[in-house]
């Protein structure tokens, strides 16, 4: 996020980092107890499944504080749409993890904007790990803007045409004050509070670089992706749970003593 | 899944616990 505040602990507690061998690469956001929301390009094809960590109840990428929670993913499911009509077109993807996330004060969901959502009036805010700076600095600190949104064709005509900005995308962002989304916010989401609720209105999607005002983060359109959203949530098998055999119950109980005989002689 | 939210205030994917609610309010 260019031009935004550190973010104090349980604020945004739907906020998830997606981590890729090890590194923070895109956010995310928590819709289900099995399912995160981010952006479909965030998960090429070449990108191996296992290989993605997910988190959270993070605040700072390098504490993993009492409420952090990690998770391997199960299931990554690309939007049909992805780079089909546009080359951004479509930028959303949903994660099925391997186990289930326990929610606190720190750790909730968020509520999916409905197709009919009115963006009228509405106070919404960005949050994520990426770039801060023009230069290209980055923050271990979660990141907070309010982002006003930015009529469709107003922001087809600053990119130069309906082509340009399709209608499964959203404009948003701070043009006086240079507050937008960057590099490695992306798949993080855009929220907007209706009547003390926060529903994900955004995916932070793409833009033509995130230092010139006149070029605007474009974002997914939650609302336009909100029944292909429920219909994979609702349909989608949860994961298979290892069930434990008695070779594993065995190894718990041999593990337990050696892991304490292991502390110990760290002492 | 039970939609526990308002269709007019977003719709929750959870079946026992609220969505879009936080338990401390930003300024």
């Amino acid at each position: 996020i260019v031009g935004g505040m550190d973010v104090p602990e349980r604020k945004w507690p739907w906020q998830v980092s997606v981590h890729y061998a090890g590194i923070h690469i895109c956010g995310g956001s928590i819709i289900n107890e099995y399912w995160i929301l981010s952006a479909a390009h965030c998960f090429q094809k070449e990108k191996s499944t296992e290989a993605f960590d997910m988190y959270v109840g993070l605040v700072d990428l390098n504490v993993a504080g009492s409420h952090t929670q990690w998770f391997e993913v199960n299931k990554v499911i690309i939007h049909p749409t992805y780079e089909l009509y546009h080359p951004v077109g479509g930028d959303i993807a949903l994660v099925q993890l391997k186990s289930r996330i326990v929610f606190s004060d720190s750790v909730l969901p968020v509520c999916i904007a409905p197709p009919d959502v009115n963006l009228q009036n509405v106070v919404c805010w960005a949050t994520g790990w990426g770039v801060i700076s023009q230069k290209g600095h980055t923050s271990d600190k979660l990141q907070e803007a309010q982002m006003p949104l930015i009529s469709l064709l107003l922001c087809q005509m600053l990119y130069g045409g309906p082509s340009y900005i399709m209608s499964d995308m959203l404009c948003a962002g701070d043009i006086r004050n240079v507050k937008t989304v960057c590099e490695g916010d992306s798949g993080g989401p855009l929220v907007c509070e209706f009547n003390h609720t926060w529903l994900q209105v955004g995916v932070v999607s793409w833009g033509r670089g995130c230092t010139y005002p006149m070029f605007p983060a474009v974002y997914a359109r939650v609302s336009y992706f909100s029944e292909w959203i429920h219909y994979h949530v609702e349909h989608t098998p949860l994961p298979l749970q290892p069930l434990p055999t008695r070779s594993s119950m065995l190894a718990a109980t041999l593990s337990a003593p050696v892991t304490m005989l292991a502390f110990l002689l760290t002492l | 899944n039970a939609h526990r939210c308002p269709k007019s205030e977003g719709v929750s994917l959870n079946r026992d616990m609220a969505c879009g609610h936080r338990y401390i309010q930003g300024k």
